[in-house]
């Protein structure tokens, strides 16, 4: 269970822009499915970010299956980001020079996945979002957009993580391609994972749960089903 | 007028992979409004930097207002990229560690543009994609993925380019924020220019006068109006 109170991000302490997030509650049980939509800048991925443990918050407090977050040192915060969480960021952070299969072997040396499986578990990740052989010996700066953004998909599910946590993952996606994703999205949240998603479309947001609005870094509605 | 004819691109001549692009023809008048779509890695990034004289094909021409462009050497393919062509990259290629402002301004450097109109200038662009003040002086690495997006199409349009070639451009806008970009598109159209757009989405490839389908490399379709 992913819960958040009062949650507030300052980037700049100096300025007077107003903050990132401006005070944020949300509570996310196992295995939902949660979309969350809003406009460019309003603070969706700053949210994400912390539910990843990638960023700390200002003020407020983040308690992930009991745990305060804000206790942990940051070999606690690296076993769980490697171990529970698989994150899919809005701009891939792939390695751009080590190859696909490379990328997508990358998490399981964290966890110790013994060598002679590796391979296999990328591959059927690969497969997962559409990549095939073809692909997985291309350097990850040879792709196309779409491709990138599948590879960074991969590699977030090779670990079979509890929480998936994903930013615009069809952003760079054709319809058909996209729908790919979202089936295997919605099978690992039929095996119980909890799914986090950012998206601009609605027919993305229609696959969850609940959608949780964002404007301005604060939660403005959350409405069950698709976002309409 | 850009036309090409027979264009065909193979990324790795050693490989036994289907080319990128095989064997591709089309014409584009001055003032269109031309939306590319298709699946994920059909060709249509690939075809775009072509267009842009970013990348030369393996075989076929590339005539660019009766100019054959394979004709030309490097610095004059500068040439043209700096004066003739806008550019919205898939991946943005912002400078990262550089202000949104200096972002703008760089392709001003180039045009020699008067070195008190470049600010003015590079401002009018951002609020004209709902940039404002509390943005400029960010570092591109600072902002939001639709903020970085959009400081790509600022920059694209800031030496009021004849040709406007941009890659997803919406694609990590919310639908709102999108429109703003695609009133933007229209009045540049409406001025006489040359506009191409990639996208996944049918409500953005609606604004197109004709809409292109590549699918494997290869066109296989040519739509008036929206793509449905
Ligand atoms: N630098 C490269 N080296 C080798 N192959 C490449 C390179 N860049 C792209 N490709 C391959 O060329 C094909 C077409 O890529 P392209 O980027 O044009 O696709 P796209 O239609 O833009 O896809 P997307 O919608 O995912 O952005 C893909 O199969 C891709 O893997
Ligand atoms: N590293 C940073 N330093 C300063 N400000 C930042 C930084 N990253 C983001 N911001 C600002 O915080 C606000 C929220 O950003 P965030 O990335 O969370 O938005 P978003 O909702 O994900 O937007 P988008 O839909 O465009 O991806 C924006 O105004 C942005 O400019
Ligand atoms: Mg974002
Ligand atoms: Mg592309």
């Amino acid at each position: 269970i992913l819960q958040v109170r009062d949650l507030v991000k300052i980037y700049r302490a100096a300025g007077d822009e107003p903050p990132a997030l401006g005070g944020v509650s949300l509570s996310i049980e196992p295995g939902e499915f949660i979309a969350i939509m809003g406009p460019s800048g309003s603070g969706k991925s700053t949210l994400m970010n912390i539910l990843g443990c990638l960023d700390k918050p200002t003020y407020g407090t983040y308690v992930l299956d009991g745990v305060d977050v804000s206790r942990l040192d940051d070999d606690q915060l690296a076993e769980i980001r490697a171990t529970r969480i698989g994150f899919v960021f809005q701009s891939f952070n792939l390695l751009p020079r080590s190859t696909v299969i490379r990328n997508v072997i990358l998490p399981m040396i964290y966890t110790k996945v013994p060598v002679r499986e590796r391979e296999e578990r990328a591959q059927e990740a690969l497969l997962a979002v559409g990549l095939d052989e073809n692909t997985w010996y291309h350097k990850s700066n040879e792709l196309s957009g779409g491709q990138m953004q599948r590879v960074a998909i991969a590699r977030a599910l090779v670990n079979d993580p509890a929480i998936v946590l994903a930013d615009e993952p069809t952003g760079n996606l054709d319809t058909k391609t996209g729908e790919i994703i979202l089936d295997t999205f919605r099978k690992l949240k039929e095996q119980g994972r909890t799914i986090v998603l950012i998206t601009h479309e609605l027919s993305v947001a229609d696959h969850a749960d609940r959608t949780v609005h964002v404007r301005d870094g604060l939660i403005v509605d959350v409405l069950a089903g698709d976002a309409a």
